[in-house]
C-alpha cells in the first residue's frame, strides 16, 4: 500500500494547476524515489515530467510500485476541498481502484476524507536523453511569464536567442514585431531576481508561445525558472521545488 | 516561422 503525507496540500494543488491544461489523464507512478509523472499533450509537441521526491513526504510508505491512473479535472475538484495549509495524506492499496485523500487542518480538529476513482491509463513512457545544453538561463519566473504573455499578443511564435551578451526573446506578427532582451545580472539582496546565463555556444531556437504561456502556470511553484537550450533539441523549462520539480519539454519549430 | 516538430522526433519510447 501507499501512504504519503504532505505537510502542505497547497504543493499538490499548485502542481496540478500547473499541468492540468496541458495533460488530462495521467499516471502518478509511485516508487521509492517518490511520486512521478510523465505525459505528453495531445499533439505530442510538449511533454511534462514531474517528481515529488519521497523525502518531501513524512512519512512515505510504499510496499510495491503502483501507478495511480488519474483524471486531473477530477483530482482538481477534490483538491479544491482542501485548504492550502492543510496536511494532505494520500493512501492507496497495492492494486487500487481508488485513491484516498485526507485533509487535516493545522489545528488538528478537522479531518476531511475523499475517495477518487482511478482509471486504467495506458501511457507511453519516453526516454529523455541526458543532454549537455548549450545554454542555461535562470531568471525570475514572473519575468518569464510576463515576456510570454506580452509577446503572444503579437505572434504565435517566439525566437529565443542566447548569446554572451544576454538572452533575447523576439517575435513578429501581423501588427508588428517586438523583443525583450535580458542581460545577465546578479541581485545580491534578492538572488531570486537574478538573471544568470551559462553558455557554451550561442543558440537560436523558435517555439510556439501558446505552450510557453501554458508552462508559466507553474510560476506559483517557484520564483525562479530555468530555460535550457541546445540547437535542434526540445527546450527544457524547469521549475524546481524544495523536494521535487516540474519540467516541461517543448519541441522547436524547425526550418522555414 | 518554421514547422512545428514533435517530442517523439527527439525522445524515444521505452
Amino acid at each position: 500500500m501507499l501512504e504519503a503525507r504532505l505537510e502542505q496540500a497547497g504543493v499538490l494543488k499548485k502542481v496540478v494547476d500547473a499541468i492540468r491544461d496541458l495533460v488530462q489523464d495521467i499516471n502518478f507512478d509511485c516508487n521509492d524515489s517518490g511520486i512521478a509523472l510523465q505525459a505528453m499533450d495531445n499533439s505530442h509537441v510538449a511533454l511534462v515530467s514531474m517528481l515529488l521526491k519521497s523525502e518531501g513526504f513524512s512519512p512515505y510508505r510504499l510496499d510495491r510500485n503502483i501507478a495511480l491512473g488519474i483524471n486531473l479535472t477530477s483530482l482538481t475538484k477534490v483538491l479544491r476541498c482542501a485548504q492550502n495549509e492543510d496536511i494532505l495524506t494520500l493512501k492507496a492499496e497495492d492494486t487500487p481502484d481508488t485513491l484516498s485523500l485526507i485533509f487535516e487542518n493545522a489545528e488538528n480538529d478537522r479531518i476531511s476524507e475523499y475517495e477518487l476513482k482511478l482509471m486504467d491509463i495506458d501511457q507511453e513512457h519516453l526516454g529523455i536523453p541526458e543532454t549537455e545544453y548549450a545554454a542555461a538561463i535562470s531568471m525570475p519566473s514572473a519575468e518569464f511569464q510576463r515576456i510570454c504573455r506580452d509577446l503572444i499578443q503579437l505572434s504565435d511564435s517566439v525566437t529565443i536567442e542566447a548569446s554572451k551578451e544576454g538572452v533575447k526573446f523576439s517575435c513578429s506578427g501581423d501588427i508588428g514585431s517586438g523583443s525583450v532582451t535580458l542581460r545577465q545580472q546578479n541581485n545580491v539582496d534578492k538572488p531570486d531576481l537574478s538573471t544568470k546565463i551559462e553558455l557554451t555556444e550561442p543558440v537560436t531556437l523558435t517555439f510556439s508561445l501558446k505552450y510557453l504561456v501554458n508552462f508559466c502556470k507553474a510560476s506559483a511553484l517557484s520564483s525562479v525558472v530555468t530555460l535550457s537550450l541546445s540547437n535542434e533539441v526540445p527546450l527544457l523549462v524547469e521549475y524546481a521545488m524544495g523536494s521535487g520539480f516540474v519540467r516541461f519539454y517543448l519541441a522547436p519549430k524547425i526550418g522555414e | 516561422e518554421g514547422t512545428q516538430s514533435t517530442i517523439t522526433q527527439f525522445f524515444e519510447g521505452r
